[in-house]
């Protein structure tokens, strides 16, 4: 059944929705069956895969706050193998609402688990917090990655996030792990990427003697660099595959997306 | 007295944080006499200065949640002309600990108040969110600048949050005004960033006809340009100023503070 990966950070426009769209649809067309799931009150996927509200019929936030509605009522297909659950401006009030449910964490784990099995691949793309929806894609998910640019200021919410990671570890989901930081926006050869590519390589290494959910992690390759063109897609409701499919940003995600499969293939 | 500014986007990593220390930075060396106010708990404004935890007795988290706390007591000098009012972790804390007092959005004007007349620029650094620390900018504020990135999506989050302003200007802040938007990590040669300078004037050439709190804000020139210096710069807690004077973030900042002090001379 489906391998179930949270896009967490909870710092803003680091590359998640971008990240969540763009690795999604080179894993489709690498012939994986792929859900992508919207947490994120913003909406964005909905924007950035260029669907019509007309053909949504129930959002995530309809399958959080009412009983009767079933994942399979939610889903709409974007793209050939790319399925996708989208949000709207309403799930911001999902939190509030859902304050006296004891179960409120593990609402979304419990309404996926019926369709796992039609699927390869699910992404949670989280909202940039660490409230109630980003808990719910980690009570839901095996795995975690971590979009984040390469920049001084970007570390500093790295050890809130793991730290995070693993009170829900301990809590709700032992089998949680943060295996992967995709590197968003990258410009590889200034001084101050590499450096910080180094800071974190040098943690996880550390890391892989303790145990803690994030002893595995590394990070991924390549980094996506850079690229207005990724920036552009959205505009025109087109992943970057649609829009450029051999501009530099199309070539990081789809060479991203093979290493993956590959490493899913050995392990 | 002062001219208070709150730099404001609930999206995140747009360049509020860059611009609050490198705006104020280059006011500072036109001689303006500036207070930078950290409302965010991630307290990045101190990281960025290079200043010492321990020089730091009190925090804005003590003059919003302590009623002895004044803010003369909170304040820090980091370069000439240059004084900062601190942030930190337990400010996440505030907005709960606060939830029951009724003049909860007005604390920080009550508390700034007795300073206004030691300073001619005030600039408070906002989080990225429209919380409680966020309306206490806005109640305070005079004027609101609005740093973006000429994204796509970036667009998407400035109605919310003109709403907001609207609702502030409404109930407790009927001076409030937008007067501005700074470019930020600007790359004017892509389609996509003229594109949505263009969306943005045309926007602002029409609410100049309508009564709304933003009918005077305009693009603010220059932008600043997408330059890593400015990225590194906060690794050595240092402003642009202090790290590479002549580089074309620090040009570009410098430009915006004269044409901003120009601006306020002739009105
Ligand atoms: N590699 C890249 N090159 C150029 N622009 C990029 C790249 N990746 C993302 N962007 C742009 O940066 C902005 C932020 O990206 P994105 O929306 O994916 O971040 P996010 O983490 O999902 O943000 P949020 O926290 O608001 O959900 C967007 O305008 C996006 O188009
Ligand atoms: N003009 C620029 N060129 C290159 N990098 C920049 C520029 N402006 C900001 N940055 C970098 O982009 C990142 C986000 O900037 P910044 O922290 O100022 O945003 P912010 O809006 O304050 O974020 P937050 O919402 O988390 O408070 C930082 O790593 C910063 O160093
Ligand atoms: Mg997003
Ligand atoms: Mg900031």
């Amino acid at each position: 059944s489906a391998r179930t990966i949270a896009l967490l950070n909870q710092k803003g426009g680091v590359g998640k929705t971008t990240t969540t769209i763009n690795l999604g649809a080179a894993l489709a067309l690498a012939e994986q069956r792929v859900l992508l799931v919207d947490l994120d009150p913003q909406a964005h996927l909905m924007l950035h895969l260029g669907i019509d509200e007309a053909v949504v019929e129930h959002t995530v936030y309809d399958l959080l706050i009412d009983p009767e509605v079933k994942a399979a009522d939610a889903i709409v297909n974007a793209r050939p193998n790319l399925d996708v659950l989208l949000s709207e401006v309403d799930l911001a009030g999902a939190e509030p609402e859902l304050a006296q449910r004891p179960d409120r964490q593990q609402i979304l784990k419990r309404k996926i688990e019926p369709i796992l099995d039609r699927y390869d691949v699910i992404l949670l793309d989280c909202p940039p917090s660490l409230g109630l929806m980003t808990l719910n894609a980690l009570a839901c998910a095996r795995e975690v990655f971590v979009p984040m640019q390469a920049h001084f200021l970007a570390l500093q919410g790295v050890s809130k996030l793991l730290e995070t990671v693993g009170l829900v570890c301990q809590s709700v989901n032992p089998d949680l792990r943060v295996s992967g930081i995709i590197l968003c926006m990258h410009e590889a050869q200034t001084t101050l990427a590499k450096e910080i590519v180094t800071d974190l390589e040098d943690f996880f290494e550390q890391a892989s003697q303790q145990d803690v959910p994030w002893s595995q992690c590394r990070v991924l390759q390549p980094p996506i660099r850079r690229n207005i063109k990724l920036a552009e897609a959205p505009s025109f409701g087109e992943t970057i595959f649609d829009y450029s499919p051999w501009c530099k940003g199309a070539i990081d995600y789809r060479k991203l997306a093979r290493q993956l499969v590959e490493h899913w293939h050995r392990v």
